[in-house]
């Protein structure tokens, strides 16, 4: 049985999944089996959810700017399209012979073949909806990289401008991902690095803080105060990283992703 | 979004597509 990394695509799938491995079983268990029925009215029922999912693929690979799914995407469509064309032929070989072994396989084929596809297809989708989370994550790696070159109070305010909407966002986005993942420990993992994040943004700020005020009192302390900025930046830059590490996961395989 | 709507589409035919090919075999299990 697969599994599913997201909630979501696991409701899609799951359910049809064990349906089709149940069809697999119940005709290698019955051999020459019974009689098939008419098939042809839920084929054709599939057949146009197949049409209806080709033109909606078809529409997001050419309003996405997301590469990577403009090249996967058209193989996922493909594989539906085809499977789709292979439970045509195994209904229309049913309704002339009800008993035909090869239509049996075709239609087997078939319906993992949508099953596949429909799984690539939906992989396909979430892992560029991932690759806009990681841009966001990217967009703070990028502020906190500047953070050791802020050395007055208007451009700490320009900076924390700049982070503040970028933190949220990641925020709000790898939570959701969090609740949406189906593995317990990557969703674990997203948690604690972003209260990580959280707790640590307002340190680095009143650290950055201190270090413009020594810098403008022309105090003692100043590279003990950078030193301490430059480390919470490293700190949260750290949990970042980490946090794009794990949205990339898919497996559940514990020993290779972990 | 569309492409999940899209995809539960084709995931509630191919169910009922499959559960009437399974239905013809179940009796002889």
């Amino acid at each position: 049985m697969p599994v599913f990394h997201t909630k979501t695509i696991e409701s899609i799938l799951d359910p049809v999944a064990q349906q089709v491995s149940r069809l697999v079983i119940l005709h290698e268990e019955a051999e020459d089996g019974n009689a098939m029925p008419d098939l042809s009215r839920p084929v054709q029922v599939v057949s146009a959810a197949v049409t209806n999912l080709v033109k909606v693929g078809r529409d997001t690979i050419n309003s996405s700017d997301d590469n990577i799914l403009r090249q996967d995407m058209p193989a996922a469509l493909n594989r539906v399209e085809t499977a789709s064309q292979l439970l045509e032929e195994a209904s229309d070989m049913l309704r002339a012979d009800p008993y035909s072994g090869p239509a049996r396989k075709k239609l087997i084929e078939g319906s993992r073949g949508i099953l596949q596809g429909t799984s690539s297809l939906l992989l396909c989708f979430d892992e560029s909806e991932v690759r806009k989370i990681i841009q966001e994550c990217k967009r703070v790696l990028d502020y906190l990289a500047v953070a050791e070159v802020i050395n007055t109070m208007e451009d700490l305010v320009q900076f924390l401008k700049d982070l503040s909407p970028c933190l949220s966002k990641v925020s709000r986005e790898v939570s959701a991902r969090e609740k949406e993942l189906t593995h317990q420990v990557h969703s674990e993992i997203l948690v604690r690095c972003l209260e990580q994040v959280k707790i640590l943004a307002p340190i680095l700020i009143c650290s950055m803080k201190v270090y413009i005020h020594i810098v403008e009192q022309q105090g003692k302390g100043v590279e003990e105060a950078a030193e301490n900025r430059n480390y919470l930046a490293s700190r949260m830059s750290d949990e970042i990283q980490e946090i794009i590490r794990v949205l990339q996961l898919t497996t559940y395989d514990e020993d290779t992703s972990e | 979004e569309m492409i999940l709507e899209a995809a539960k589409g084709i995931m509630a035919a191919s169910s009922a597509l499959v559960r009437a090919a399974n239905a013809a075999q179940r009796e002889l299990i």
